[in-house]
């Protein structure tokens, strides 16, 4: 599954997800990917990606409640976190999102081992990736 | 100032990949941003990055689509737009390249929000045959006009 979020200068924001799912699926089998609110969610304050197991992504709604907790008042990455958090208490978890609002504020959560993110212009023209996008790579964006 | 954030999949990806799935995912991101500078929207940004995500073979979209447990490859993908609050998706849609350009032309030609299967398929023609989008190759349909020009 790929994935990308993008809010542009006018402080539109788009989000979008394209995915072929796990190989020897079983024919007919849709995911989280192409589910409005799953796999990926965009409203006028913040949008979310979602990857990982689609089964366990649909189960929480991911990308919709991840926007419902920044509408709800909470930081980008803190409604990342959230999302995380609600993830692993529901279901066996094995996902991860990316997320921004309007005012270009990023949040980014996972559990697997890699989730490989690129990020671009949070700081003027620097172009920001790592496998592993927690710790010191969030702090540095 | 606008921002792009690309990613390539939430799960264990082998070492001697990495790499190159960190170039992929920073051209993907830099394409998307070409293409704000050119006055693109973020639609027209997020199409972009995932079209160059899916033309690598390195995840499971797009040219590194997996088949299905019959041999068959079936892909999914979806847009949506934030502050119009509308999306455009594209479900079991078989042997295309780059579905989020079909699941964009859900969004922006169809009164509709989700295709599925044949009928996703059937759109895919009238997608080419409208020239709504190219195709370089048989079932490869070519990058929004938006990220002409963008290396």
């Amino acid at each position: 599954t790929v994935g990308c979020v993008v809010v542009d200068s006018d402080w539109r924001i788009a989000a979008g997800s394209s995915t072929s799912g796990w190989p020897g699926k079983l024919p007919g089998r849709v995911g989280d990917s192409p589910v409005v609110g799953a796999g990926v969610y965009a409203n006028e304050l913040a949008a979310a990606s979602c990857t990982g197991k689609g089964e366990q992504i649909l189960r929480i709604v991911m990308g919709r409640m991840a926007v419902l907790y920044v509408e709800e008042g909470f930081k980008v990455q803190e409604a990342a976190d959230k999302a995380m958090q609600l993830l692993r208490e529901k279901t066996s978890g094995e996902a991860g999102l990316i997320m921004a609002d309007n005012s270009g504020n990023l949040g980014i959560g996972f559990d697997t081992p890699h989730m490989p993110v690129a990020v671009l212009g949070h700081r003027g023209d620097s172009i920001y990736s790592s496998m592993t996008p927690h710790g010191r790579f969030l702090e540095e964006l | 100032r606008p921002i792009i954030v690309v990613h390539g999949g939430a799960t264990r990806f082998d070492k001697k990949r990495h790499v190159a799935i960190l170039k992929a995912v920073e051209k993907a991101a830099i394409t998307g941003m070409c293409v704000l500078n050119k006055g693109g929207s973020a639609v027209d940004s997020v199409e972009a990055a995932i079209w160059e995500l899916e033309e690598t073979d390195l995840f499971t979209a797009g040219r590194g689509a997996r088949p299905n447990r019959d041999g068959e490859i079936e892909v999914d993908a979806m847009v949506m737009d934030g502050n119009r609050l509308e999306s455009g998706a594209v479900m079991s849609v078989r042997d295309i390249i780059h579905p989020i350009s079909l699941a964009r032309y859900v969004l922006e030609r169809t009164p509709n929000s989700q295709m599925v299967g044949t009928g996703a398929n059937k759109l895919y023609k009238q997608m080419i045959s409208e020239g709504y989008r190219k195709e370089s190759k048989r079932n490869r349909s070519s990058q929004t006009p938006m990220a002409e020009g963008c290396d």
